[in-house]
């Protein structure tokens, strides 16, 4: 544990505290995506094997706040708008298979611990990196939150790169690609946002 | 053994 991973994690609770009062503006398919790969990170980490009652809570305590906001979203015809493309879910997924299989460390479906990296976390990381794009997630703080959460975690692996000579080819790969994605909306945030300039939109 | 860096992932 150490600061910066810290700071994401309240980053990314912050982020669903955004959704959970406003889900206005965010795609329920983007948000089903994100579901898809949230919850099976958590559920796996949880459930093969204990790392830290840190660890146990902050997972299960992300399932209800992507979850909940996903009920209301489709519970209300009016958000449920953008990213119709089914064809980005679809052509995503299978890269994010090929990806997961070619670039793996080990052929497991899933380990306890360890610092090889499984199919299924392969597969779950790469996944993450595209549907994490979140091209469709127009709520300004909401992004603001999500780049904030992905940047810190880049911190976070530095740090534990420098502090313990540990370091994880896949998933830094994966991580700096998602935080690449948020830099347009960082650069909107910051330029129009912060600025007062009108509505965020993007080029 | 290091905790692997996608445990930490939320």
């Amino acid at each position: 544990m150490n600061v910066f991973r810290l700071c994401g994690d309240v980053s990314a609770f912050s982020c669903l505290c955004v959704c959970l009062c406003v889900c206005a503006g965010i795609s329920g398919k983007s948000q089903v995506a994100v579901c898809l790969w949230c919850s099976p990170h958590g559920i796996l980490t949880c459930s093969t094997g204990f790392i830290s009652i840190y660890n146990t809570v902050m997972k299960v305590g992300c399932l209800p706040g992507v979850g909940i906001p996903l009920q209301f979203i489709y519970s209300t015809c009016a958000f449920r708008n953008s990213y119709d493309s089914g064809m980005h879910f679809i052509s995503g997924g299978s890269c994010c298979s090929v990806a997961g299989l070619s670039f793996l460390e080990k052929l497991t479906p899933s380990t306890p611990t360890g610092g090889n990296t499984p199919i299924l976390w392969t597969f779950s990381i790469y996944l993450e990196s595209v549907t994490g794009e979140a091209e469709s997630y127009h709520q300004r703080h909401y992004l603001f939150f999500l780049g904030l959460y992905r940047a810190l975690y880049l911190a976070n692996w530095v740090w534990r790169y420098h502090t313990e000579s540990f370091f994880d080819q896949i998933a830094v790969v994966s991580g700096v690609v998602q935080t690449i994605f948020y830099c347009d909306f960082f650069y909107l945030y910051f330029t129009r946002v912060l600025r007062g300039s009108g509505k965020m939109s993007l080029p | 053994s290091n905790e692997p860096l996608y445990h930490d992932e939320l």
